[in-house]
This record gives structure tokens, C-alpha cells and sequence, in this order.
């Protein structure tokens, strides 16, 4: 689950 | 995903593997920093501490993994390897690189976007990647002759970096809610210290001469 403040960059 | 992103990610994964390839088969690490690996190896172990708790894609799990073992096994390489470790020039690599780590840690408990362990860990890595390079950039003024790998891995790390820029451009003109300023100021710092580094690589590039820094 990719909410807020999950950080989706390497 | 965005191929400013995609280009940057495969720009920095060339340049471990660059550096890898190199060490593992002229078994040398001659002209490498350790004091920038075991920052980078601190900089993915700091901020991949989600990887078993936030799944986001199976790329972003395999290219994390990819970095962590990666980084470890160079400075693994660098520290124990009976015969790489006799190329290390610790004499010249002095760079107190300890001396990076507490002031990004402070800066991270001070200047976050959430106050919890994970995230403060997170920005920690951000600022901690900013300055990573500096000992391996005053090892090259220093041995001044620096050798085609050597060069390349440098290069590549700035410029995925560069790339990550233009992803974040077109990410904010892209997605509305896309605002990090931790990670474009901390981004943009780190690719500045780089430039000097570019400018002499395209000199040395273009007039097709040893690349040579400035004493």
C-alpha cells in the first residue's frame, strides 16, 4: 500500500 | 515511473556494478575511497530499512536489494580481500568521513518531513548521499592521476543524480501533491558537488587528454 508518506523513490 | 527516473536508476545501478565489475576482476581498488563506500553502504542500509515493511513494486524491492548487496559486498571487497585490500591507499584515502555522518544525523532530527524513527532515518540517508562522495573526490585531487574506471563511476553517479533532478521537475509539473523540498535541495547539493568533477571529464573528454583535477 503506497499512502502519503510511503517514499516511492530509490 | 517516469524515464527521467528509469534512466537515473540505471545510471546509478551501472555505477556500482562499474566499480564491482572493476574491483572483482582486476582485483584492485586502486584510486577507490573505502570512506565513500561505507557511506554509501550506511546511506542504502539507512533508508531500505522499509523494505520488508512497505511493498511498493517488485522493481523497487529487486533494485534495493541490488544496491544494499552491492554496496556491502565493495566495501566487503575493499576490507578483507586478500588481494584487493593491498591496493587500498589508506594513507591517501583520510578523508574523517565520521565527521559527515553526525552532522547529517542532527540535521536530520531537526529538518524532517515527519518526526518518526523511519523517516528521520530516511532524510538522515538523503543528506548523508549529499556529501558521500567528498572523500572519494579529495582522494581523486589528491592521487590526481585517475584511471577510466575510476572516472566512469564518478561520472555515473552524477549523473543519475542529474537524472533524478529532471525526474523531480517533471514529477512536480506532473503529479499535483509531488512537493519535497528535503529531497530537492538535498538532491541538488549533492549533484553541485559534482560539477566541477563534469566540467574537468568533458575538458578531458573533448580534448581527448588523461583526465586530470587540479591540485
Amino acid at each position: 500500500s503506497v499512502d502519503g508518506d510511503v517514499h516511492d523513490e530509490l | 515511473m517516469n524515464i527521467f527516473r528509469l534512466a537515473g536508476d540505471m545510471t546509478h545501478l551501472a555505477s556500482v556494478l562499474v566499480l564491482l565489475l572493476k574491483i572483482h576482476t582486476i582485483k584492485s581498488c586502486a584510486g577507490i575511497s573505502l570512506k565513500t563506500q561505507e557511506l554509501y553502504a550506511l546511506v542504502f542500509a539507512t533508508r531500505y530499512l522499509d523494505l520488508f515493511t512497505d511493498y511498493i513494486s517488485l522493481y523497487n524491492t529487486l533494485m534495493k536489494l541490488i544496491f544494499l548487496v552491492s554496496s556491502f559486498s565493495i566495501v566487503w571487497y575493499i576490507r578483507h580481500h586478500k588481494i584487493v585490500r593491498r591496493s587500498y591507499d589508506k594513507d591517501q584515502d583520510t578523508f574523517r568521513h565520521y565527521f559527515l555522518v553526525l552532522p547529517c544525523f542532527l540535521l536530520a532530527l531537526v529538518i524532517n518531513e515527519k518526526f518518526t524513527v523511519k523517516e528521520i532515518m530516511w532524510t538522515f540517508s538523503l543528506y548523508l548521499e549529499a556529501v558521500a562522495i567528498l572523500p572519494q573526490l579529495v582522494l581523486l585531487q589528491r592521487t590526481r592521476n585517475i584511471d577510466n574506471l575510476t572516472g566512469q563511476y564518478v561520472f555515473l553517479l552524477g549523473a543519475y543524480r542529474s537524472l533524478y533532478i529532471l525526474n523531480w521537475i517533471y514529477r512536480y509539473f506532473t503529479e499535483p501533491h509531488y512537493v519535497h523540498w528535503i529531497t530537492w535541495i538535498s538532491g541538488l547539493v549533492q549533484t553541485l558537488l559534482y560539477a566541477d568533477f563534469f566540467y574537468y571529464y568533458f575538458q578531458s573528454w573533448k580534448n581527448n587528454v588523461k583526465l586530470e583535477l587540479p591540485a
